[in-house]
């Protein structure tokens, strides 16, 4: 019984770590175990025969779901939503709030956009800073020359927002800034 | 890795169940 149980907390344990601790998959594997143990069986033996074949079951899909990179799409269609919200609330702010929030929100999903596709390729990011990340994702074949060409001066875009330099840039630099971010994150998520 | 982990555990439910 023993053995069953580690294999069960190990299985939630990595569905936590792929979906998340409130996810769909953990709830389904507990209304399960809950459905087990509330129905007679003759043995602890057969009560946990019962639950290691939907643990099976469970296994078998993620293991489907890795193997054709189907975690990453669910990955990125995620973070798709959360930079498409970044955007249009940054656009707002351009088109009639605050250019100061504009530009912060603007900057931080592109740099935020540009880690998570490092994150999804395997390169390690933390700490790094975003001309080094460009770089990364050039040298390994990620993101195009040319593209990182273009990142380059929203680098230093970037930098003048982050620092409060407010008066180092213009409207237009920022408009321009979310016209890219808006084709970037359509291309790469 | 992930992937480890899951064929791992998965070997591992499969054996727990013959014997069971």
């Amino acid at each position: 019984h023993d053995e069953s149980m580690e294999i069960y907390y190990g299985t939630i344990s990595v569905l936590e770590n792929i979906y998340g601790k409130n996810s769909s998959h953990i709830k389904e594997l507990l209304l399960i175990n809950n459905k087990i143990l509330s129905i007679k069986y003759k043995s602890i033996e057969a009560r946990d025969a019962q639950l290691l074949t939907s643990i099976i079951g469970i296994l078998s899909n993620l293991k489907y779901e890795i193997e054709n990179d189907l975690l990453v799409s669910i990955e990125k269609s995620i973070s798709k939503e959360i930079f498409t919200d970044f955007i249009s609330f940054s656009k707002e702010q351009y088109s009639s709030g605050d250019l100061k929030i504009c530009s912060v929100l603007i900057c931080a999903a592109l740099e935020d956009s540009l880690k998570k596709i490092a994150d999804i390729n395997g390169l390690n990011v933390t700490k790094k800073s975003m001309a080094e990340i460009i770089n990364a994702l050039k040298s390994k074949g990620i993101i195009q020359k040319n593209i990182a060409s273009l990142l380059e001066p929203y680098t230093r875009l970037r930098n003048k927002v982050f620092h409060a330099d407010w008066e180092s840039f213009d409207k237009s630099e920022i408009g321009s800034l979310i016209a890219f971010t808006e084709e970037f994150v359509k291309d790469h998520f | 890795s992930i992937k480890k982990r899951v064929v791992h555990l998965q070997e591992n439910a499969k054996a727990q169940f013959e014997k069971l």
